[in-house]
């Protein structure tokens, strides 16, 4: 199987990168090389793998604006390695905008990663250059979201953006699908905001649903994603259960 | 007292359009001229009013690219009116790039605004061309964040931020406070990172904390915020407390 999946939503603290850094470590978990690129400046999903920014020689910032190869680094996670963020990237915004490729520098870049099976790519919540790079290299879009009412606004937005990219950048670019996340069955709302999601997007959302849990926020500060730092716990089998149904054991 | 408050922070789901709303019905509940400006392209400070984006003639896009004076809009809460967002302001970003002036558009334009007391601006996850016109435009920033570890680490970039806006855009911009959201008291986690706050930033952490609510997200679907939709409960109680704090009783 090669994967290349991009986490996108402009609505921001959904759960992309918690999403994204633990559907990586299931990925590896099973045997596959997993390469996460994380192109968001505030870089939750480096120091969310225990990785400190400060120590790094080289980061996803000189995969879009250097020629040299970006070696990635360990994450101290069989079968897992990351690129890491820099807060240099959002200066990349301004930096770019003058290129006729800034939008495809990482598509570009890409070729060179072919060893890996799976990369899952974060991005930050905007709908700017850094995630316009992220949805050009992938083959496969997640939107993250919350069952909340704010949510359900913000995901016309994000969809028209997918749907310009498919016909403008990246032609490939399939949306796998959508992912509640932080779900809390016992709500009302909760649940009147999934079955308004199901009614518009039928298929296209996941019947795996992320719960909400406290062990989630937990495992960011001791640097580990869930599926490692709780791995029987509710969510990480949640993750788990995701990728069976991704990869159409579903 | 007159007042022009911006909410800041790249880090995405905090609470800044929450907590913006409900600090301006508060304002507004006794008794002062009060006026959200709603920044964001999502537009969920607008939404959050019950206000139907689609029915609008002007929006605060006309603000930053047009000369026209825009009307602010009745949001059916005595004393609070909304200028609200459009989808055209993601467009904003690129059409301003160019222009000398792009990130003081909002504040030569507040000047038409004088009648109110209150002038409450909300803006997106991001540390671009609409936020910095609202930095630009405020005289006091509040930076909403929830006690968790990934958030510890996007406060040097808001805080970065605000310092060079402050030697180059906007000398009379001063960090109100550090707002403390979705503060859950039980959980460790929490208390450990408040206190680490605390012992960076001091007397600048809000002693006020929001706690987080599930009446909140209920608020959310009646397109009304928490301090009219529950007055009584915990969190519009913690709202009215942060007034206080503000204006000096607390
Ligand atoms: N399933 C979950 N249960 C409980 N908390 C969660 C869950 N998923 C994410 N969170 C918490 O919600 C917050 C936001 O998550 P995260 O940072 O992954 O979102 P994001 O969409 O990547 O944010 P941003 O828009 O800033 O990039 C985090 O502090 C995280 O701990
Ligand atoms: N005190 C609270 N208790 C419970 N839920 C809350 C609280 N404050 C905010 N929320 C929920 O958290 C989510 C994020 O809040 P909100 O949209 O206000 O954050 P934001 O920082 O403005 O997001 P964005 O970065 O996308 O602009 C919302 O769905 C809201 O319902
Ligand atoms: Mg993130
Ligand atoms: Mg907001």
């Amino acid at each position: 199987m090669k994967r290349t999946i991009v986490f996108s939503n402009q609505k921001g603290g959904v759960g992309k990168t918690t999403c994204a850094v633990n559907l990586a470590a299931s990925y590896a978990e099973i045997n596959n090389k997993t390469l996460i690129i994380d192109l968001d400046p505030q870089g939750n999903a480096t120091t969310g793998l225990g990785i400190n920014k400060r120590k790094l020689d080289s980061s996803s910032y000189d995969l879009l604006v250097s020629e040299d190869f970006v070696e990635p680094v360990d994450t101290g996670i069989d079968n897992l390695k990351i690129i890491c963020s820099h807060p240099n990237l959002s200066g990349a915004e301004v930096e770019l905008v003058e290129d006729s490729d800034r939008n495809i520098k990482l598509k570009k870049k890409l070729d060179n990663y072919r060893d890996f099976d799976v990369i899952i790519i974060d991005t930050p919540p905007s709908l700017g250059i850094l995630t316009l790079n992220g949805l050009s290299a992938a083959k496969d879009l997640i939107v993250t979201m919350q069952a909340e009412f704010y949510a359900l606004e913000g995901l016309s937005m994000i969809v028209n953006t997918y749907e310009k990219v498919r016909s403008r950048l990246n032609p490939e670019l399939n949306l796998l699908g959508i992912l509640v996340n932080m779900f809390m069955q016992r709500l009302v709302v909760s649940n009147e905001v999934l079955s308004d999601l199901r009614s518009h997007f039928n298929d296209k959302v996941f019947n795996t649903l992320i719960p909400r849990s406290i062990r989630v926020v937990e495992s960011q500060s001791y640097g580990k994603p869930i599926i490692i730092f709780d791995p029987k716990s509710v969510v990480s089998n949640a993750f788990r259960e995701l990728l069976q149904e991704i990869e159409g054991n579903g």
